[in-house]
This record gives C-alpha cells, structure tokens and sequence, in this order.
C-alpha cells in the first residue's frame, strides 16, 4: 500500500 | 525558440508603514501544505497595498531579515505583526519569491 504524506492546510491570519 | 523558462527569483520589497494596519493575509507554515506563508489577500488602505509591490501569491521567505524556514504558521504571523509594530523602523522589508 503506497503511503502518502498529507499535510494539513494551514490557517490564514490577517495582519 | 520557445518560451523563456521562468526561474524564480527572490526580491526584497520594502513596505512603508503610512496604514493603521498593513493589510495582509497570509496561509502557510511550517508542518502545513504551503511550508512557507503565502500572501492569500492584500487590503486595499492597508501599508502593503500602498507599497504596491506585494502580491497575491507571493511566498514570504524572510521579513527584515528573519528567515521564516521552518516556523509554524502562528510564529510567522507573530514574526510580521511583530515587524508592523515596532516603532524601531518606519518600514517591513519582505524577501518575497513568485512561484513558478
């Protein structure tokens, strides 16, 4: 089984 | 012949604080799929949006020198709000990469 690096998305911050 | 192949290139912009808020949003960080912010928004008031060199889509790599490799997104965010606030300097300078 092929393993896949999955990352979150990120927040966005208004500055 | 042929398209010219885009090669990224960093760029330095500096932004003047003569806004109340500077006028970005950012997504990314480190431990997320953009590894580094990208500016998703610029407001229009705002110092960035005055500055007229910041765009949507740009990844911030450092901002006054400060290198934003490997920071969580809320330490970047910290980093820049940190940056607008000082009364050390009238300006942010961002190194700034389009992505190809």
């Amino acid at each position: 089984r092929e393993k896949r690096l999955t990352l979150p998305p990120s927040e966005i911050t208004l500055l | 012949t042929g398209s010219p192949v885009p090669v990224p290139t960093a760029t330095v912009v500096r932004v003047v604080k003569n806004a109340n808020t500077l006028g970005i949003a950012i997504e990314g960080g480190a431990n997320t799929r953009q590894p580094l912010p990208r500016i998703v928004t610029i407001q229009k008031g705002g110092s960035a949006h005055n500055c007229g060199q910041l765009k949507v889509g740009q990844v911030i790599l450092e901002v006054n020198g400060i290198s934003l490799r490997g920071r969580e997104h809320k330490d970047a965010a910290w980093i820049i709000a940190e940056a607008f606030k000082t009364k050390e300097k009238d300006h942010i300078d961002f190194l700034v990469v389009e992505p190809g």
